[in-house]
């Protein structure tokens, strides 16, 4: 699980 | 972006704006919790401090800066513009007793242990609770105006939206975040019991009393 996934979610 | 998203965005959107809507048109606040919209914009302002920092699209920022914007403007309009209509009699939840275990759990539970983190899983831990005043509110008046239902109803509906959004980008893009999962889960189920009288009530016209 990438911890820096990008938060694209709002 | 998919389907599921975008409608849940646009619901959230919506809810907003039923909600501004119904205190400029009424100049009044009646029946609205002003903890619940404190706590919304707390939810606000510690999900997108990336909001400067890291530019995913137009679109996310606008709504971003949209929705920090109107969470403070409905704040204001609550303990300042319309202050007079505000019904603190009934808005009476012990916010500190949702905050400081949701920030205790935010610290145990998180997925690494920086400070943007920390908050963003705050922000995502409160938001799942904070309706919670003001669906206590609605018990305790007994009933909500139409308006405020169609609100909730909204509102309530972008956390279901996002569930059927977060199915979908596991199996088509392998994304699963179970922090977002199950906090989307508790919110939404807080507001099955509203579901279920918005549809069986509201939708046939009549108003909406939770048993006192």
């Amino acid at each position: 699980h990438n911890v820096t996934m990008r938060k694209d979610e709002l | 972006m998919n389907i599921f998203r975008l409608v849940g965005d646009m619901s959230h959107l919506l809810a907003i704006i039923i909600l501004l809507m119904k205190m400029w048109k009424s100049r009044s606040v009646a029946g609205i919790s002003g903890k619940s919209q404190i706590l919304f914009a707390i939810v606000f302002t510690t999900r997108y401090l990336d909001l400067f920092t890291s530019f995913v699209s137009i679109y996310n920022t606008s709504m971003k800066v949209f929705f920090i914007g109107t969470s403070y403007v409905t704040v204001y309009f609550i303990y300042q513009h319309f202050k007079p209509t505000y019904d603190s009699n009934h808005d009476t939840f012990r916010v500190e007793f949702l905050i400081v275990p949701v920030g205790g759990l935010a610290f145990l539970v998180n997925h690494e242990f920086s400070l943007l983190e920390i908050l963003w899983t705050f922000s995502i831990y409160l938001e799942s609770v904070a309706i919670l005043p003001q669906l206590f509110m609605v018990s305790k008046t007994g009933e909500a105006e139409s308006i405020t239902s169609h609100y909730l109803f909204a509102l309530g509906s972008y956390r279901a939206l996002y569930l059927l959004n977060w199915i979908y980008r596991y199996y088509f893009e392998g994304f699963f975040d179970l922090i977002a999962v199950v906090a989307g889960c508790v919110q939404t189920i807080l507001y099955c019991d509203f579901f279920y009288l918005y549809i069986t009530k509201v939708l046939k016209g009549k108003k909406i009393s939770l048993p006192a």
